[in-house]
């Protein structure tokens, strides 16, 4: 089960919707410093549900709608699964997991946003999107952020027993 | 749970000292802190570079400790593998003769699994089946896709 | 005392300026939270790299953040200058664009001041007047004086 | 005011004496993976009264003492400064400030260790060491640690204006 693309919409520096189909094997992102590698991580992260924006570089979820020329309101990022061997439950050969942020402000709140998870297309609660990433083994632990490659040998004992843990 | 634990330890572990040897010719290992009752004490990283003693892990240089964690990354994909892996300048810290080490190791595993790596280093990019390139211009990203490496080395050669 | 406050932080600011621009063809400053009362607020750096708005620190990639914090401490540099500078892999972040003006801004300021720069790039080592090649052999470690670029790039380069 | 020369006597994986001489301007360093080029700095920052040993990546100031084929008790850095144009209140040309730590084990204290300051070979006391160093301008400020190139940035800006009032 592979990632055969990744579509990002106003996601950070990625101003409009960008589509980068992926072939398996090893590929390599490469160009100058502040063009945008780090922030693709960042938006497969975004997909994977990640919570706190710390973790994707952001003071609040909303910063992370793409800030330019012009402001959109709004940020969408989809991962396109390949599953023609149905490793997942689902009856299709292709799974697209989205999740769309939307800036909604209050007048007591103008940070305010709304936040949505579509499973090919159709709405879906944040616990089925959980659950459908666990059953693809897909998870947090597979990606390295930059500067946490020695993260592993700087943490506790304990926590890196965890990491077994989690895998029994 | 216990039986569990150690059906996963076991094979990781396993990985662990087969991978360290193979990327340093040293060996390295996991050793559980009580091996009674693996749920009250941690799990230990012990590495010895070729020609050193068992090092504590403070003292590792940047590099060595790049390598003593992306072994246990590995051990693991090779557990229980992903479908996919996204990793950010694993190499930053590596020399070039460990960058090439990685990057190696890295594309014998994308037979299983994909691999997505980002990487700023010649010796890593001349590894990968493909490579995209991102630019921006006005702080909008744009990629360009299926460059060579001939291309990338344009791109981030100096003039 | 704030007399002497103001009389640093001005200069500072002023080659943080300069430099932050030399090193980018952008715009970066420095901001004090409390300009009446400089010790009861903090000193914010504002950059805007060229053709981006002015960014939030935090949202910068690791090179853009490498050249922000780099610029500071040139800026320092040049209003105080130390005797020598020990830097090592201050070059991990930085594109090889980046990683030369860095070097050359370094090969600059070291008509002032001595530096001594741990690197494992060819860029950087390019730039030297002097370089010195450390190797260990059953984990002790030899220093080798006086290697060039060309001895280096066999070194460092993967057969 | 340059530095001259660095001594290094079984200091970390520095198993012997080690004499590197330095020149005026740019030198850079450059080797394998853990090859010895970032204790080099550890040494220099040894030299300049580190007290904590995290500083330095050990875990007690004893751990600094080459650990090898034959072990040491002690270890010992001097770093050899050109005073020529007597910038340092010091009739010399040449100002030798040197920090070494010997084992001295008790029955109640197997890790005890003697600390010792020496300018130009004669005993000193760290206010009198520290004393030069800060009349040189040489102190931490001037040493950038392997993965630290980005702490002003990521400091609070609070520390970040504590480094202009130490200018000031
Ligand atoms: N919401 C946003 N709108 C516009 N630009 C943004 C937004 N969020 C972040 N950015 C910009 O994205 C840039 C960082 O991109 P990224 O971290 O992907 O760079 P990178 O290619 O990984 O660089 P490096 O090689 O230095 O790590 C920063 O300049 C940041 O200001
Ligand atoms: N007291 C000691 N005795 C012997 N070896 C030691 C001692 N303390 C540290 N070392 C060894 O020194 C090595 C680290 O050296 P150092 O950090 O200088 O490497 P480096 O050249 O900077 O490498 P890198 O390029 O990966 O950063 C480690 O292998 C460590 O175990
Ligand atoms: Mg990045
Ligand atoms: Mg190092």
């Amino acid at each position: 089960m592979y990632l055969r693309e990744i579509q990002i919409e106003n996601f950070k520096s990625f101003g409009n919707r960008v589509r980068i189909p992926f072939l398996t094997g090893f590929t390599a992102i490469t160009g100058p410093n502040g063009s945008g590698k780090s922030n693709i991580i960042d938006a497969i992260l975004f997909v994977l549900g990640v919570r706190s924006p710390k973790m994707v570089r952001a003071e609040r979820l909303t910063d992370l709608i793409h800030k330019g020329a012009k402001d959109a309101n709004y940020c969408k990022v989809s991962l396109i699964f390949d599953n023609s061997s149905r490793e997942l439950p689902v009856d299709s050969d292709e799974i697209i997991l989205t999740r769309k942020i939307k800036k909604a402000p209050l007048p007591n709140k103008p940070d305010n946003y709304y936040s949505y998870y579509y499973i090919n297309g159709k709405s879906a609660s944040l616990s089925e999107f959980i659950g459908l990433l666990s059953e693809g083994n897909i998870s947090e632990n597979c990606i390295v952020q930059q500067g946490d490659v020695t993260a592993i040998v700087e943490m506790s004992d304990m926590q890196r027993r965890k990491i077994i843990d989690e895998l029994a | 749970k216990k039986e569990a634990f150690f059906e996963v330890f076991n094979k990781v572990r396993e990985n662990y000292r087969k991978i360290y040897s193979q990327l340093t010719g040293g060996e390295g290992d996991l050793i559980l802190e009580n091996e009674e009752n693996p749920f009250e004490g941690g799990l230990i990283i012990k590495v010895k570079p070729p020609g050193k003693r068992s090092l504590s892990l403070k003292s590792l240089s940047g590099g060595e400790k790049s390598i003593a964690s992306l072994s246990f990354i590995f051990a693991i994909q090779e557990y229980e593998p992903s479908s996919f892996y996204a990793l950010d300048e694993i190499d930053m810290f590596l020399d070039e003769k460990n960058a090439e080490k990685v990057a190696k190791m890295i594309s014998e595993n994308s037979r299983k699994a994909q691999f997505i790596v980002v990487s700023l280093r010649r010796i890593t990019l001349m590894q990968a089946d493909h490579i995209y390139g991102v630019t921006s211009s006005n702080g909008v990203s744009t990629i360009i896709g299926n460059v060579n490496v001939r291309e990338v080395e344009k791109m981030v050669e100096v003039k």
